[in-house]
């Protein structure tokens, strides 16, 4: 099973 | 601020493709245009609007405001626009309410409506200027049936980008399936082009169900960009048309 991961783990946040 | 566009249709199409994702946002307004990025709510993708002033009929913005808006209470109100009426947005520097002209192309229909505004506390993400290793174009027509296609056989797709073709995979309870695209070699219509440009093969899976949220955007433009890179969010592109802005969504990936 694939997991998912979050969106902000790799956008930094400004 | 204040900004009027000629055919409302647009932004009821750009909210038709976001609100089952977005529940609120911020339309951020510049002298530079009208943005908005938002996080839907389980923080898994990410959308990311621009409308360039220059696409505006006409676009006056003396200092940057955010508006904090509701979508479902947005697409209350646009659901009284005509497809070709021309919207008129404005909001004063308080930013606590948004107004909203719509006016019948003959002129004889004028309905305003005032919309108040949320404070949204969201966090705005960097998205870095990326160079993808898979760039594939496709018709947006495509794309939307490919996704509700083999969303009915699974959760997830494996999308493979090789020179040769685009594949997309899915392994269900019920069985597996699979739709694969080679580029077009005869040329007939600019808008059923399938291209791919490519700097090494890519692999990956991702989660359908935003897929196919993010196929609500087809109505925005005859084609749509792909961009994938190895454990990097996929980047779907659907432009308005050259100078206007477009409609992005990205989404992470599902790591093995």
């Amino acid at each position: 099973q694939a997991s998912q991961k979050s969106i902000s783990s790799f956008f930094k946040k400004n | 601020f204040e900004a009027r566009l000629t055919q409302a249709s647009l932004i009821k199409k750009i909210l038709e493709a976001i609100k089952d994702l977005v529940t609120d946002a911020n339309f951020d307004c510049s002298p530079e245009g009208l943005s908005l990025q938002a996080m839907d709510s389980s923080h898994v993708s990410l959308v990311s609007m621009v409308l360039h002033a220059q696409g505006f009929e006409m676009f006056r913005c003396q200092r940057a405001v955010s508006l904090g808006i509701n979508l479902a209470s947005l697409t209350k109100i646009l659901k009284c626009a005509g497809n070709d009426d021309s919207i008129t947005l404005r909001a004063d520097e308080k930013g606590d309410k948004a107004e909203f002209v719509f006016e019948s192309q003959s002129q004889d229909r004028l309905s305003e409506f005032e919309l108040k505004l949320m404070d949204i506390d969201s966090e705005h993400l960097g998205i870095p200027d990326t160079k993808y290793s898979a760039i594939v174009e496709m018709p947006s027509s495509e794309y939307r049936r490919i996704c509700s296609d083999l969303g009915v056989m699974g959760d997830t797709v494996r999308i493979s980008v090789s020179k040769e073709s685009v594949k997309f995979q899915v392994d269900g309870d019920i069985g597996k399936g699979s739709v694969c695209l080679h580029p077009s070699s005869v040329v007939d219509k600019p808008t059923e082009v399938v291209k791919i440009s490519l700097e090494e093969p890519v692999d990956m899976i991702f989660s359908i169900r935003y897929l196919n949220y993010f196929a609500k955007a087809a109505p925005l433009s005859d084609t749509v960009t792909l961009s994938l890179s190895k454990d990097f969010p996929l980047q779907i592109e659907f432009k308005f048309g050259e100078q206007m802005g477009y409609l992005r969504y990205y989404l992470a990936p599902k790591i093995d």
